[in-house]
């Protein structure tokens, strides 16, 4: 077992049992900062965790960010925890997260969507939705980023149980999302959520079902351009920032649809590297430099939300 | 465990909206079993496909009747995955 986060090896991917108990050594190493909460259980009764970091208050401002929704795109998930372990040893260190976590909280979902992710590593590599039995179809598993209570059901989400963007029979049907609309909704004070997907390089923002733009559309436009370029400033990886209907495609049910809905303002998805050649297979050699760069984009856009209350 | 031996992965720079729209015909048939790992939205944006090795012919045939250029990022997925796997291996070790 790995002893110590300090050897624990970022730059490879692990199953999830590994991740979860790295996720204890690591509340082990930090307890005067990060937390590990349990948000609720899969379909296959997995457990979710959520890693906190605060340093005090009750129910500050604080920002969400969560990787592995789609079960493989594993370097989202690797991403993650490199950022949760980046998020711990520079609390202390670098001024401005420090400044950060004096007065906000972080809150980081890492394996998103667990029983998908056990499943790309027993069964099928390929996997993508949750596990979740459909009544009625052989076919299993929800798209859980068309399943989100916004636009639901819209165009982007397929009805057919058996595609890989199928929105599920009812907004919010997988128990993997509503563990964690309950918790934003019962925090009540999130001021940024974040999702991280892999893959194609883009940095995004609402909305994803239709093709309007946010009220916010320019402010998040260009907190997301300066973020897209401290990210391209470290290895040149190329990104492009835009609202997803605009950018990519009309998806309806998407997660940062539903927290921008909620009242949430600084709501992104950033889709991660692929530099053009591996797709979801991105080898693990690349991991660190994936989550180094993602890192100074993810950073540009907390500092944002910290010294833009509201 | 699902095997992917002899699958591709190719890319596509689509060049007009009217490729974008063969490739999105391609996505509702169900027969071929394809996986677009990035969907055709935009000219501004590459699509990717993993076929399974039994498509692939006919994949290949009605890209090119459509003169649409594509080159293969994967030749076969199960050996890229079998990599991963025993680095996985290694790396628990």
């Amino acid at each position: 077992k790995e002893r110590s986060t300090r050897s624990f090896n970022f730059g490879a991917y692990h199953p999830l049992e590994t991740l979860y108990s790295w996720m204890d050594t690591l509340v082990a190493e930090h307890p005067n900062l990060v937390t590990k909460q349990e948000i609720g259980r899969s379909y296959e009764n997995r457990p979710m965790y959520v890693l906190k970091f605060s340093t005090g208050g009750n129910k500050r401002p604080a920002i969400w960010i969560d990787t592995g929704i789609h079960s493989r795109e594993w370097v989202s998930q690797a991403t993650g925890v490199w950022t949760a372990k980046k998020i711990a040893t520079d609390y202390g260190n670098d001024e401005s997260l420090t400044s950060l976590l004096n007065t906000m909280d972080i809150y980081m979902l890492i394996v998103a969507n667990p029983d998908g992710y056990a499943y790309t590593h027993t069964s099928d590599r390929m996997w993508r939705k949750t596990r979740s039995k459909i009544s009625g179809s052989v076919c299993r598993g929800v798209d859980p980023n068309r399943n989100w209570d916004a636009g639901f059901g819209g165009p982007g989400a397929s009805t057919n149980p058996c595609s890989d963007s199928y929105h599920g029979p009812s907004a919010h049907s997988e128990i993997e999302v509503k563990n964690v609309v309950d918790l934003i909704k019962s925090h009540g004070n999130f001021k940024s959520f974040i999702s991280v997907h892999a893959y194609s390089q883009l940095l995004m923002y609402p909305y994803g079902y239709t093709c309007k733009s946010v009220y916010n559309q320019a402010e998040l436009d260009s907190v997301g351009r300066a973020a897209a370029q401290k990210l391209t400033s470290l290895y040149g990886t190329k990104y492009k920032v835009g609202s997803i209907c605009n950018i990519i495609y009309q998806a309806s049910g998407g997660s940062i649809d539903w927290s921008y809905n909620l009242g949430i303002r600084y709501s992104f998805a950033f889709e991660l590297r692929d530099t053009g050649r591996y797709g979801f297979i991105l080898p693990a050699s690349q991991i660190i430099p994936t989550a180094s760069e993602t890192w100074l984009g993810l950073k540009h856009i907390m500092e944002y939300v910290r010294d833009h209350p509201y | 465990e699902r095997v992917f031996t002899g699958d591709q992965v190719i890319r596509v720079n689509v060049e007009s909206e009217e490729q974008i729209q063969l490739l999105q015909a391609l996505e509702t048939q169900q027969e071929w079993e394809l996986d677009f790992w990035l969907h055709p939205v935009s000219t501004e944006l590459p699509v990717d496909i993993r076929v399974p090795r039994g498509s692939l012919s006919s994949v290949m045939e009605y890209l090119s009747a459509n003169n649409i250029l594509y080159s293969v990022v994967i030749n076969n997925l199960q050996e890229l995955l079998d990599e991963e796997k025993a680095e996985m291996v290694v790396n628990q070790m």
